[in-house]
């Protein structure tokens, strides 16, 4: 493993993880994009079915344990944490993020490395995580002024999403691991969602 | 036909 996934991987355990705290230290997920975050644990939940079939690591092992339960605890929280859920901007909160589920696997089923189950788990998981951060991103659009931690939350998933990049190129180059074509389009959208996101932020 | 290869990323 190289430093740029290890960096990358930091940087998405560090963003669910201060998400997570924010929430639990103020009792408030203002600002936060619920529809986002069951996304996210759709993603998780669809691409890590391997944990018990495929055996990689510890590292890659545990990680997967944290994500599934870090993403299912925040979802937990805003639909049923008696102080958190009467925070939540449902009004606000308003992008049809089914039509998302439904593209992501409409797409996996058309696109995918094999027609197996497994495979369309991993496209489809691909897909979503492409575009789960959109509902989040109207939300934050629609805010007048951007928390601080929401911005950091959406800032350092930003960083995880440019190292993955940086260690496609570097074990492209290194071991010749050709990185599969659909997670490179894939990363490469996604990345751009942060992008303009960071460019209207920044301005502000 | 060759195994597919695990998913090695998360």
């Amino acid at each position: 493993m190289n430093a740029f996934r290890f960096l990358g991987d930091m940087t998405h355990l560090f963003s669910v993880l201060v998400l997570l705290l924010k929430i639990y230290a103020t009792k408030s997920c203002s600002g936060v994009s619920r529809k986002t975050q069951e996304l996210y644990m759709v993603v998780f939940l669809a691409r890590y079915m391997d944990l018990f079939t495929d055996y990689i690591s510890l590292y890659n092992s545990v990680m997967k344990v944290v994500f599934i339960t870090s993403s299912a605890a925040i979802v937990w929280c805003m639909r049923r944490h008696p102080q958190v859920r009467r925070t939540y901007d449902k009004e606000q909160d308003t992008f049809r993020h089914v039509v998302l589920v439904a593209a992501a696997f409409v797409l996996a089923l058309i696109f995918n490395e094999r027609f197996t189950f497994r495979e369309i788990c991993w496209a489809f998981s691909i897909y979503l995580e492409a575009v789960a951060i959109l509902p989040q991103l109207v939300l934050l659009q629609r805010g007048r002024n951007v928390d601080n931690l929401t911005g950091q939350y959406v800032f350092f998933l930003g960083a995880y999403r440019a190292f993955y990049i940086l260690n496609w190129i570097y074990r492209y180059f290194t071991e010749g691991h050709h990185s599969r074509w659909i997670s490179w389009l894939s990363g490469l959208v996604q990345t751009g969602l942060y992008a303009d996101f960071f460019y209207y932020y920044f301005l502000r | 036909t060759d195994k597919p290869k695990a998913h090695d990323e998360l």
